[in-house]
C-alpha cells in the first residue's frame, strides 16, 4: 500500500507542468525516501530527475517499493482538476493497476476522487554521479526564462561564458547576434533576486535553446534556478521545491564540428 | 553544431 498527502495540490500541479512538454511517459518510483522520477526526453538529448522527499509530505506511507508507470499528459490533465489550495492524496495498492488522486477543498466540503490507469513501462535508468562543477550560477528563475526566450528569437543555441563576477549568454543567427551580460549581485536585500557566480575555472559552452526553454517550464516551482557547468559534461539546471525536493534537468553541450 | 545524446554521458543502471 502506498499513500501520501500534500497540503496543497499546487506544488504537484506545477511539477507536472514542468515535465509534461519534455516527457510523455514516466515511472514514479515510490520508496520510504519519497517519490522520484527519472526520464530522458523522447529524442534522448536531455534527462530530467525529480525528487519529492518523504519529510515534505503531511503523511507518507509506503509498505514496499513500487513503480507507478504513468502517461504524463493524463496525469497532468487529472491534476488540473484540483484547485491550487486543495489538499491532495495519492494512493495505490501494491500490485494495483490504478493510482487514486483525491482532492479535498480547504473547508472539507468537497472531495473529488479520480482513478488513473497505470502503465507497465520499462524505462532505461541512468546513474547520475555526484560531481564538482567548474562554475555554478544562481539567478532569479524568471530572469533565466526570459533570457532563454529572448535569445530564441535570434538563434537555436546559446553560448554561455562564465567568468569571475558575471555570465554572458550569447546567440548568433541569420538575422543577427545577441549578447546578454548578467553581473553578480553586489548587495541584495531579497535572496531570490540575487545572482551569484561561483567560478573554479572559467567555462565557455554552447547549449540548445529548444531544451533550455522546455526546462524553464519549471520556473513557477522556484524563485531561483541554479546552473552547474563544467567542460564536456552535461549542464545541470536545478529548481529547488521548498521543503519538498527538486527538479533537475541535464543537457549535454553541443560539440564543435 | 552536433548535439550529443545525454545517455552517452551517464552509465546505465
Amino acid at each position: 500500500m502506498f499513500e501520501c498527502r500534500l497540503p496543497k495540490a499546487e506544488v504537484l500541479k506545477k511539477t507536472m507542468d514542468a515535465l509534461k512538454d519534455l516527457i510523455k511517459e514516466a515511472v514514479w518510483d515510490v520508496s520510504a525516501q519519497g517519490l522520484s522520477l527519472q526520464s530522458m526526453d523522447s529524442s534522448h538529448v536531455s534527462l530530467v530527475q525529480v525528487t519529492l522527499r518523504t519529510e515534505g509530505f503531511d503523511t507518507f506511507r509506503c509498505d514496499k517499493n513500487i513503480a507507478l508507470g504513468v502517461n504524463m499528459d493524463t496525469m497532468q490533465k487529472l491534476m488540473k482538476c484540483a484547485s491550487n489550495d486543495d489538499n491532495i492524496t495519492l494512493k495505490s495498492e501494491d500490485n494495483g493497476d490504478l493510482l487514486s488522486l483525491i482532492f479535498e477543498s480547504p473547508n472539507g466540503e468537497k472531495t473529488s476522487e479520480y482513478e488513473m490507469k497505470l502503465m507497465d513501462l520499462d524505462i532505461e535508468q541512468l546513474g547520475i554521479p555526484d560531481q564538482e562543477y567548474s562554475c555554478t550560477i544562481k539567478m532569479p528563475s524568471g530572469e533565466f526564462q526570459r533570457i532563454c526566450r529572448d535569445l530564441s528569437n535570434i538563434g537555436e543555441s546559446v553560448n554561455i561564458t562564465v567568468v569571475k563576477g558575471g555570465v554572458d549568454f550569447s546567440a548568433k543567427g541569420d538575422i543577427g547576434n545577441a549578447k546578454i551580460h548578467v553581473t553578480e549581485s553586489s548587495n541584495v536585500d531579497n535572496e531570490k533576486d540575487a545572482v551569484t557566480v561561483e567560478v573554479n575555472e572559467p567555462v565557455n559552452l554552447t547549449f540548445a535553446l529548444r531544451y533550455l526553454n522546455f526546462f524553464t517550464k519549471a520556473t513557477p516551482l522556484s524563485g531561483q534556478v541554479s546552473l552547474s557547468i563544467s567542460p564536456d559534461v552535461p549542464l545541470v539546471v536545478a529548481y529547488e521545491i521548498e521543503d519538498l525536493g527538486h527538479v533537475k534537468y541535464f543537457l549535454a553541450p553541443k560539440i564543435e564540428n | 553544431m552536433p548535439q550529443p545524446s545525454i545517455s552517452s554521458f551517464f552509465m546505465k543502471t
